[in-house]
């Protein structure tokens, strides 16, 4: 997390700590037996990765006590339109991990809710969490605490023609779909960044925090004029609920 | 009727002199023993008879004994001067038993060769009751009936034939009585008996059912004064009831109402052969066994409720709404008891004790807590919770429940209660702060 701050205990209760083959990524609860995360956290190679490397950690704030109490994953389902082999495909960015055994919820460990349809208004402040890249004296650390930026929501042709103008100067930038939208300023200094992938953007409704958007890619982190783009969760709401129902 | 046997004596038959309708031969002594079954006595016609006349039938003759005794000695026919002819006149024995000997000499005359004999024999009954008397007086002493071969005695109304089939004795009109009411009396009752009696009278009903015995009023059995009261000492009633002690009766005054509570009395009457009483009657009437008042049982109903309980009666037992029946421990789907023939119930009562809905369901993620009753039991209350502020019920109330008389937790609409905690979603218990602007 580029510009944000290091959340306090029992802030951001559904943010856990994706660990496959010693890659970090992140992920949510939102249910006692399911984690959602971005599908290319827990790809490898094309594959879904195998349950028992993929190690999950929640309810503390702090890497390095988190890692003490893993839970493993049952089965890992990611969406089947995901395809992704040269990382510049990041449509339907998004999986579920079911856990072996139920949580039980308390402080430091409680679902996000899923997001109703179309709930998605530019500029609406949302809070994106991770435990990946952060920025201390302008150097680019890997942080072990969980550390929380609030962004809005950029409006999706603003975004487009962001990442058109990327494109024009690099090869094989991804492309935006109506499955992402983008987080951010434009002034840059906050953003989500590598480490965060598959990490919440949480808006809040009412006080009760939904789960917008999954990290899933950008150009860059956290500099000016460029955004971060999430997987838009509400257009895979029947596709969670399918997937967790028949599993 | 009865049927002769097979073989024995004939009721009827012929006899003819050898060689007839031919002449017989001389030298002859020919006997005939005939016989008919005892009761009857034989009656011997001669059809045709043609025998050397003579007098005396001193040549030919043909002779009937009777037990040894001559009833007639007979020769020559019909039309003949001499001789001794029976004519058409039948012989009777006076038992069942003739014996006819045909004797011939050694010579017939020449100008007539005589045929001999046809005789015709059958039985005839034997009125043995117009027989006369002999020392042992009459056969029967009150009524002879003659029967075909035999006779049998009966006895006037009131009296009843001894073990000799001979003599009669007053009729105790005792015996078993099983009927389930009827009429008993001494013999020749309201009149005494010209002579002692012994009778025994037994009533003996259904298990089940008691027996009371209600004295006409018209009592009298001789008593005897002595010093310490009236005696039964030579004449009595002697009513014996099982298991108690025997009551001996007599006097003037009747004894009433008798309440045996039994099945079975056994009534001995006994007068000497000196005295006097009149006798006694009585009515017999049975009850069913009464069984004891069955009581009541706490919290719950035993029906029909009635004052008095008799023999096959049944009761039933119904706890009230939240209770159940129980005995000896174990439940019982429904109860009913029957008052038995020994005036007992097959079965006690049983208790109602009140049900219990068992542990309430626990809770995932929430808890169970008792708002009033005890032990689970009938009409307790308790309420589920979740573990709040990570849970919440289904439907976002409290669910109270109360234990109901169908041993299941229902809510106040009467819904078996399966509440579920859904975990809360999207509301940390820290937030954000950013006081900063």
């Amino acid at each position: 997390i580029i510009g944000g701050n290091i959340a306090p205990e029992n802030t951001i209760p559904w943010q856990v700590l994706v660990s496959v083959n010693g890659g970090r990524g992140g992920g949510m609860v939102i249910a006692d037996r399911w984690i959602m995360t971005a599908a290319h956290v827990v790809v490898q190679e094309g594959n879904s990765a195998s349950n028992d490397t993929i190690r999950i950690y929640m309810g503390l704030t702090d890497v390095r006590t988190l890692t003490m109490s893993p839970v493993y994953a049952a089965s890992v389902h990611i969406h089947p339109e995901y395809n992704n082999p040269r990382f510049i495909e990041y449509n339907n960015d998004i999986a579920l991990i079911r856990l072996h055994d139920p949580i039980t919820f308390r402080a430091s460990v409680m679902p996000i809710c899923l997001p109703a349809q179309d709930t998605y208004v530019t500029g609406m402040m949302g809070v994106v969490s991770g435990f990946g890249i952060t920025e201390i004296d302008k150097r680019r650390i890997l942080t072990n605490k969980l550390k929380y930026v609030h962004l809005p929501v950029v409006d999706q042709e603003t975004c487009s023609k962001s990442v058109d103008l990327y494109k024009q100067g690099r090869s094989n930038v991804p492309n935006l779909t109506n499955n992402m939208f983008c987080a951010g300023v434009p002034e840059g200094g906050k953003d989500s960044c590598q480490g965060d992938s598959g990490s919440p953007y949480a808006l809040s409704d009412n006080g009760q925090f939904r789960a917008a958007g999954i990290v899933s890619w950008g150009v860059d982190c956290g500099k000016q004029g460029t955004y971060g783009v999430y997987t838009k969760v509400a257009n895979y709401v029947d596709w969670i609920e399918k997937t967790m129902q028949e599993n | 009727c009865w049927t002769l046997p097979d073989s024995g004596p004939l009721m009827h038959g012929e006899v003819q002199s050898p060689g007839y309708p031919q002449p017989y031969p001389p030298n002859l002594q020919e006997q005939w023993d005939l016989s008919v079954p005892e009761g009857y006595r034989i009656r011997l016609t001669f059809t045709h008879m043609d025998i050397e006349a003579s007098a005396g039938c001193v040549y030919d003759s043909l002779t009937v004994l009777n037990n040894g005794k001559v009833l007639g000695k007979f020769c020559g026919s019909d039309n003949s001067a001499d001789g001794h002819h029976p004519g058409n006149h039948p012989i009777l024995s006076s038992g069942n038993r003739l014996t006819l000997i045909f004797q011939t000499d050694n010579n017939n005359p020449e100008r007539h060769q005589n045929v001999g004999f046809s005789a015709h024999y059958q039985a005839i009954d034997i009125d043995e009751c117009s027989a006369p008397e002999d020392a042992s007086g009459p056969l029967c002493t009150q009524i002879c009936l003659n029967t075909l071969g035999s006779y049998i005695c009966s006895c006037r109304h009131g009296y009843e034939l001894r073990s000799d089939q001979r003599s009669c004795v007053l009729s105790c009109g005792g015996g078993i009585f099983d009927e389930p009411e009827g009429f008993l009396f001494s013999p020749g009752y309201p009149n005494a008996p010209p002579y002692a009696v012994s009778c025994q009278y037994f009533i003996s009903v259904e298990p089940g059912f008691t027996v009371s015995l209600n004295f006409s009023d018209n009592f009298h059995i001789e008593s005897v004064d002595t010093q310490q009261g009236p005696s039964c000492l030579h004449h009595w009633l002697q009513v014996s009831i099982p298991d108690r002690d025997h009551i001996k009766l007599c006097g003037a005054k009747s004894p009433g109402l008798l309440v045996t509570n039994s099945n079975t009395v056994k009534l001995e009457y006994y007068t000497d052969d000196q005295g006097l009483s009149n006798g006694w009657s009585l009515d017999y009437t049975t009850q069913r066994m009464q069984c004891p008042f069955p009581g009541n049982v706490a919290k719950g109903r035993v029906t029909p409720m009635l004052t008095e309980y008799f023999y096959r009666d049944y009761i039933h037992v119904r706890c009230a709404q939240g209770y159940k029946l129980m005995m000896d421990g174990q439940e019982l789907e429904s109860f009913s008891t029957m008052c038995q023939s020994n005036g007992q119930w097959h079965l006690r009562l049983p208790e109602c004790h009140i049900i219990d809905c068992g542990e309430p369901e626990p809770l995932l993620n929430g808890g169970v807590t008792f708002l009033s009753g005890f032990q689970n039991q009938y009409r307790s209350v308790i309420q589920y919770h979740c573990n709040e502020p990570f849970y919440s019920l289904l439907g976002g109330m409290n669910v109270s429940s109360t234990c109901e008389s169908d041993r299941k937790w229902r809510s106040n609409h009467g819904d078996v209660v399966s509440p579920t905690c859904l975990p809360v979603c999207g509301r940390p218990t820290q937030h954000l702060s950013a006081y900063q602007r």
